[in-house]
């Protein structure tokens, strides 16, 4: 199954 | 000093709508450039961002940068209370722990006021780069919301890829699997009927049908939405709000281990 990744997996808290 | 006279109330109404699904608490954020939000969902999986510029307000009055917490559905419960056609003016003093909104009706023979309580949220705010995505596709928000729908009854995500045959979305579950396929159509009546499709490179990307079938919450802002897509990004599905901005949902796909 397809595993689901996060948001802050890609934008960087500013 | 807070004062944000919005003529089409009925704008913020369904901007609460597409939202409050995917969003419990966020921060409303005031500065001159406009009245924005960002936010995540609660398992950190997808990021809502709205902007209503300033310019969209018939009255925008913002003495200082201010960030108001709000329960989204409990705004929700508030707006509901304003007709489709009235005037909403969001008030805020400066230090108030409530912001009021007003409800005006278009002959002003009605005038409501209704505070609500502002809370405190943590949120930090994250960078979001502005990207070269590998293909966009602009078609009917209903048609998008149709297809969500549809796909959902039969899986639980999305595989959509865009090539130069045009725009495929593809599910698979217990009962069988679904393909289907949207082509560039531009010889439509009118220009909101239209599919467009830009594709730098091919890109192929699986998402989450759940968080899809709430993005399309947002389908009564606009006649067309944008999805823009490239490999090993989160999806970017946006929805104007008129002229005067946009709610952007971000979603991270999903990847094979």
């Amino acid at each position: 199954k397809p595993r689901q990744q996060v948001i802050s997996r890609f934008f960087a808290p500013k | 000093m807070l004062e944000l006279r919005l003529v089409q109330g009925s704008l913020l109404k369904k901007v609460l709508e597409a939202i409050k699904e995917l969003v419990t608490d966020a921060n409303f954020d005031c500065s001159a450039t406009g009245f924005s939000l960002q936010a995540m969902d609660s398992s950190h999986v997808a990021l809502v961002a709205l902007l209503l510029r300033s310019e969209g307000f018939e009255h925008y009055r913002c003495d200082r940068n201010l960030s108001m917490g709000m329960n989204l559905n409990n705004v929700s419960k508030m707006l509901r209370c304003a007709g489709n056609d009235d005037i909403i003016t969001l008030k805020a003093d400066d230090g108030s722990d409530t912001v009021t909104f007003m409800f005006e009706s278009p002959n002003q023979d009605k005038i409501a006021d209704f505070e609500m309580k502002l809370m405190d949220i943590d949120s930090e705010h994250l960078g979001i780069p502005e990207a070269e995505y590998h293909a966009i596709v602009k078609m009917p928000s209903a048609e998008f919301a149709r297809i969500c729908k549809d796909l959902s009854s039969i899986g639980d995500t999305v595989v959509i890829s865009v090539t130069k045959e045009g725009v495929k979305f593809s599910t698979r579950g217990d009962i069988g699997n679904a393909n289907i396929v949207c082509r560039q159509n531009t010889t439509v009546d009118k220009p909101e009927e239209a599919t467009i499709i830009e594709m730098q490179e091919p890109v192929s990307l699986t998402f989450a049908l759940r968080y899809m079938n709430s993005f399309t919450k947002a389908t009564p802002l606009s006649n067309t939405v944008t999805i823009s897509l490239s490999s090993e990004l989160p999806v970017v599905v946006e929805y104007k709000v008129a002229d005067m901005g946009y709610i952007r949902f971000y979603l991270a796909p999903k990847i094979e281990d």
